[in-house]
């Protein structure tokens, strides 16, 4: 909630910008966006009719652009290099930064050997300085560095533009969790009749004990 | 001895002048304040005991100032005289400061630069004063012992709408929300602090290194679950060895909760007990984003 | 909204809260 609450007004400056410049004029307002520090989402930029417009011109490279930043991640840029435009060093840092979110995705335990070699990273020193500076202090993932088993535990992470066919994945996961809990309120409620009941048999043992008890008295007095 | 008192308040002043603060303190030391020959009241002789640890404190000299002020403490409590109240707390607060007790100094200076009061029987405070007692109060709390009395009082200075205006504030803000401190951030820091907050302690780091290195060994407790003694002494830029000792003594006092592994020359930063309270915690973060999704689809109209 | 399918997003990857082997154990 925090990171879309930081990044609303930066969005919608650079919409608002996009709405009122055309062609080349949009190139430098792209790159802009793609180095800016608070910002890590790109679809409503790309959205904006001006920007789409740019496909099939001589800067449609632009809108690949920002369409790596929406999606993408750094192996994506490096695999198709030369077919994007050179990033500078915020854009990559940025783009690194994204990354991790998508890693972030598809598993909670993140091993070092798998995030250095995304990120082009050497050494553990280097990783974990990324991940605490550029990622942790931004925000927009929070967890805790395992040096022992070599790994990134993540508990949270911002999320990232939706990329086509995923809102399918979003939509299963939010019916399987709905019937997960709705399956244990009901394990919950028969434990709670299973308990009640329990505690009303323990009561009348206890009852019929005494009962017992006092008959025993009195028939030896 | 009322002629002597004369003279030794004569001398003082002399003193004074010339700023020979100590030598003025003395002077006025030697006056009989117990005295059975003289009616002296309460407020002359609280007036006095403020008067030479405020000289003795001109030249950082906490220890004769403390004898002073520990005695104008029997006579505050029942003194009227704000000006003389003001300034002997004034006073306590900076001994406190120079005898490195920095979490009770904080408290002090903090105390002060809430007074309301623009104008106290003759003497008028400044906003720049009690602009110094907050910027005093939050340089105190940051060289404090890392820690969750610390902690505390850096939510109070953090919370304080006057803090963001302080120079010093950045660096409040990083050591508040517990982040590590890098070198240039420290060496900024460092410019803005008096000779004893920068002394050289027994084991060869300086007051400042040592609360540096404390908060940032807090900062990564709650970065990491754990880590080498070899990468933990490259993070707070001390040797590995050091970096044990320290985390030692932080656990062992209770500053930080944690195990040291000295087989596999690991710090654990969490105990064994924790995965679970872990699980309650990430429970209730995820039921207060989804709250926070639906409040936002409210607002949205959905 | 663009802005709320991220959230949404982000939340959903919070699931299962923990993964951790140390977890694991102590939950069995």
């Amino acid at each position: 909630m925090d990171i879309e609450q930081k990044q609303a007004e930066v969005i919608d400056h650079f919409v608002k910008q996009a709405s009122v410049l055309k062609g080349p004029a949009l190139v430098p307002l792209i790159v802009e966006a793609t180095s800016n520090p608070s910002l890590f989402a790109f679809s409503e930029i790309l959205s904006v009719p001006n920007v789409l417009e740019l496909e099939g011109t001589e800067n449609s490279v632009y809108v690949g652009l920002l369409r790596l930043f929406a999606h993408g991640t750094w192996s994506d840029y490096k695999s198709n290099a030369d077919r994007l435009p050179q990033l500078s060093a915020d854009q990559v840092l940025k783009l690194k930064q994204l990354t991790v979110l998508t890693q972030a995705e598809t598993d909670k335990v993140l091993p070092y050997s798998q995030l250095m070699q995304e990120l082009d990273v050497t050494n553990v020193r280097e990783l974990e300085d990324f991940l605490i500076n550029e990622c942790m202090y931004a925000g927009i993932v929070r967890g805790k560095l395992d040096q022992l088993q070599r790994c990134f535990e993540v508990q949270f992470a911002a999320g990232r533009d939706l990329r086509p066919g995923q809102l399918g994945n979003m939509i299963q996961t939010l019916s399987d969790w709905l019937s997960t809990s709705d399956n244990m309120l009901l394990s919950i409620q028969e434990k709670i009749k299973w308990a009640d009941g329990m505690s009303e048999s323990d009561k009348k043992h206890r009852k019929d004990v005494e009962d017992r008890i006092e008959e025993v008295k009195k028939s030896l007095s | 001895e009322e002629q002597v008192l004369v003279i030794r308040e004569k001398l003082a002043e002399l003193y004074e002048s010339e700023q020979q603060w100590s030598k003025a303190a003395q002077m006025l030391s030697g006056i009989d304040l117990d005295s059975c020959m003289r009616m002296i009241d309460d407020t002359f002789r609280l007036s006095k005991c403020v008067q030479i640890a405020r000289l003795y404190l001109e030249d950082d000299d906490a220890y004769n100032a403390e004898a002073f002020i520990n005695k104008a403490s029997f006579l505050v409590s029942s003194s009227q005289h704000e000006v003389l109240n003001l300034q002997y707390k004034v006073c306590y607060a900076r001994i406190l400061d120079l005898k490195r007790k920095f979490l009770e100094a904080a408290l002090r200076y903090y105390d002060i630069s809430q007074i309301e009061k623009r104008q106290i029987e003759d003497e008028e405070i400044d906003e720049e004063a009690l602009e110094q007692a907050l910027s005093a109060a939050v340089t105190c709390t940051i060289l404090a012992a890392a820690g969750p009395q610390r902690s505390r009082v850096l939510a109070t200075l953090y919370k304080d709408e006057r803090c963001s205006k302080l120079k010093i504030y950045p660096i409040l803000q990083k050591v508040y929300l517990e982040r590590i401190l890098r070198k240039p951030e420290i060496d900024a820091f460092a410019e803005e602090l008096k000779g004893h907050q920068k002394a050289l302690l027994p084991d060869n780091f300086t007051v400042l290194d040592r609360a540096m290195i404390e908060h940032n060994l807090l900062s990564a407790s709650k970065l990491y679950k754990n880590i080498s003694f070899h990468e933990l002494g490259t993070l707070l830029g001390i040797p590995p060895p050091k970096a044990e000792k320290i985390a030692s003594r932080m656990i062992y006092e209770d500053r930080m909760k944690g195990s040291i592994d000295q087989v596999e020359a690991i710090i654990h930063f969490e105990d064994d007990t924790e995965e679970l309270e872990q699980w309650d915690q990430q429970i209730v973060g995820v039921c207060q984003a989804l709250n926070d999704i639906l409040d936002s689809m409210a607002k949205k109209g959905f | 909204e663009n802005s709320l399918l991220r959230q949404v997003s982000s939340l959903l990857r919070r699931l299962p809260v923990i993964e951790s082997g140390k977890f694991q154990d102590d939950f069995l």
